[in-house]
């Protein structure tokens, strides 16, 4: 153990371990993931190459046996809570993201929340035993956070009950969902859905891409890999192009809209029923700006520990860099953010779980507010990230630069957060959207409530403030 | 001019406050800002997107609010008090940087002076030293295991430059002691000099 770090955990004022069962939420919670994290790190099946040392097809392949072996792994040790299994993919991903992602991030939740039961019955089992590798194909090449925009078309053909799926421009191309390049047999595909004559906006399609068995591309299939990225290598995100693709009236996803044999469309029964998916990904994202923090900071304060440079003194030894004022600077207001960041996670985490029963049952009266909320908590915290994950590696000077650190790839893999799941300036844009209503609402003199009441002080405030 | 409020800026709930008013006071910014627009005849949509600054601002700051308020109120469920005491620090630190990197805000809107952010900067470089002694038990709090980490600067045991060393011998680079393209490129290229 190097002296210094020893001397520095000697000065501690408080029970680290304490603090660690306060960040899991109980000691409880610290023994369990500390039990599910040594599954992995005692299995050797997971032991690999470092990815730095390998090529992008190899880091790819790497990646997609390790998915394959946590899938069988985690059924084998029947873990189910998906905090565990969440500690269990952490652990074993280390710094870098699953081939499989949106299997389990986006194809499953959708087919679980939007299957009507026939289709449930066919598909689910069939996600489930891997037979079915799907992914979520939103985002086009030339549209992206404006689901309006979206290109892709879906036309039914009622003389076959069936839909004509196509990619009519080139912006129109799918671009970017994980997992569609290389991996996936299926991918759930939004497109503008065109029945009767007339356009009903964004439904979602079971499309079938690849052979079951061949894993063939099927025919007016166009399909691959967008090419190297800022980081991501584990992971294929693609490309889709679909020509005149037909699939069958029962591959639209119909748990609340419709389509009848003879082309009659039926609404869903609310437009809201799709927030409730995103507030809960944006929650999750919020958790993900905490614990890059977390590693951002641990990385570059214990190197700051260890690191002398310099002096303060002339002619005295060279001192820690953590005792340099500007160090502190940088790196303390980080370590201060990844606690803050960590317990607004926890927040948001408990918040959607509180009212997702409500949601559920129908009573939407707190989501506006909390989509408002997650939306400019995600934009909020990951730009933060973002920037404070660079003053961690800047802080290590050049051995920051180095991928040993680790720092690098926090940051690579990270910094997409920022765009995914919403472009940050579109989400604080919306968030602004609700402020600005209920801004006009305690105006107009309406009493607010949640965490918006404030701008009823407001009005309140400015009559006290100006003088009379 | 409105009076700033009363702020002791070691009262968390108070800068709390602040966080607060700062916020109002933006989304009214932003609020007639799309008021003006539309006095001059813009479109609902023209006056939106003109103001897009302004409304960037303000929901930047509602959600810095959120933020503080939100670890103020976590450290009400703190009960041991070695770390509430840290923590606090903490959430103290990260309180009074959110007003020094926003200071134009708090300024102008009158909820702070600048003799009241000069005390601010004094009382955030006192807050550096009392984090000082605890800044590595602090990050091993996230009790992030090496091979999550996998970063050789972050080790738990410190020992950075003999495993830097070791891992940068293992780069396929060095696989050979001598490149092939030594051979293929910087040999003849001697020759034909």
């Amino acid at each position: 153990m190097n002296p210094d770090i020893t001397k520095e955990r000697l000065n501690a004022t408080f029970d680290v371990e304490k603090l660690i069962n306060i960040l899991d939420g109980g000691p409880e919670k610290t023994k369990r993931r500390r039990e599910i994290e040594s599954m992995v790190l005692n299995d050797p099946d997971f032991k690999e190459e470092d990815p730095n040392f390998l090529s992008r097809s190899e880091r790819y392949e790497q990646a997609v046996r390790k998915s394959a072996q946590m899938i069988l792994k985690i059924r084998e040790y029947g873990i189910a809570d998906p905090d565990e299994i969440y500690h269990y993919k952490n652990i074993a991903m280390g710094n870098h993201h699953e081939a499989m992602g949106l299997q389990f991030a986006m194809f499953l939740p959708t087919l679980y929340s939007q299957c009507n039961p026939q289709q449930a019955r066919k598909w689910i089992p069939l996600a489930e035993s891997f037979r079915v590798v799907g992914t979520y194909a939103q985002t086009e090449l030339g549209h992206g956070t404006h689901l309006r925009g979206l290109e892709t078309t879906a036309t039914y053909d009622p003389a076959t009950q069936e839909f004509v799926l196509n990619s009519p421009t080139i912006s129109s191309i799918k671009w970017w969902p994980g997992g569609l390049g290389k991996t996936s047999n299926h991918a759930i595909v939004l497109a503008q859905l065109y029945t009767q004559g007339n356009c009903h906006g964004l439904h979602a399609f079971i499309v079938p891409i690849r052979d079951m068995d061949t894993h063939e591309p099927l025919p007016g299939i166009v399909v691959g890999d967008i090419g190297p990225k800022f980081g991501f290598n584990e992971v294929d995100n693609g490309f889709l192009k679909l020509e005149n693709v037909r699939i069958p009236r029962e591959n639209m996803l119909m748990k609340y809209a419709k389509v009848e044999p003879d082309g009659t469309y039926e609404k869903p029964p609310s437009s809201k029923l799709t927030y409730g998916t995103m507030v809960f990904i944006r929650s999750i994202i919020v958790g993900e700006s905490a614990r890059a923090l977390s590693k951002a900071c641990t990385i570059s304060i214990r190197y700051s520990a260890v690191r002398h440079q310099s002096e303060i003194k002339p002619g005295s030894p060279e001192p820690q860099i953590l005792d340099y004022q500007t160090q502190q600077y940088k790196l303390f207001p980080v370590l201060a953010m990844a606690y803050a960041f960590t317990f607004v996670g926890q927040y948001m985490k408990q918040t959607y779980l509180r009212i997702s029963g409500d949601i559920n049952a129908g009573d939407f009266s707190e989501l506006p507010e909390l989509h408002a909320l997650s939306a400019g908590l995600k934009a909020f915290t990951t730009w933060a990230a973002n920037s404070a994950i660079e003053v961690c590696r800047m802080s290590c000077g050049g051995h920051g630069y180095s991928r040993s650190s680790a720092l690098p790839d926090i940051y690579v893999e990270f910094t997409p957060t920022c765009t995914y799941e919403g472009e940050n300036t579109v989400m604080m844009l919306q968030t602004a959207r609700y402020l600005v209503k209920s801004y006009k609402q305690a105006k107009a003199g309406q009493r607010l409530s949640g965490i918006v009441s404030y701008l009823n002080e407001a009005e309140h405030r400015r009559v006290q403030v100006q003088p009379v | 001019a409105a009076r700033p409020p009363v702020v002791d800026i070691n009262d968390l709930a108070g800068l709390v406050e602040i966080y607060k008013l700062r916020a109002s006071y933006l989304v009214e910014l932003a609020a007639k800002s799309i008021q003006q627009e539309l006095q001059r005849r813009k479109s609902q949509e023209d006056a939106w997107n003109n103001s897009a600054i302004e409304l960037v601002r303000a929901s930047d700051a509602h959600c810095h609010y959120v933020v503080v308020k939100l670890f103020t109120e976590k450290l009400g469920e703190i009960g041991d008090t070695a770390i509430h005491s840290v923590t606090s620090t903490l959430a103290l630190l990260y309180t009074l940087h959110g007003i020094t990197t926003n200071s134009g805000d708090f300024l102008q809107a009158g909820l702070l002076t600048v003799p009241q952010m000069m005390q601010i900067s004094a009382r955030i470089k006192e807050l550096l030293c009392q984090l000082r002694p605890n800044a590595v038990a602090l990050v091993d709090s996230f009790d992030l295991h090496d091979k999550k980490l996998n970063s050789v600067l972050g080790r738990y045991d410190g020992n950075v430059y003999e495993h830097m060393f070791d891992w940068a011998r293992r780069s396929p680079l060095n696989a050979t002691e001598v490149h092939e393209s030594f051979h293929k490129y910087l040999k003849p290229l001697r020759s034909k000099l």
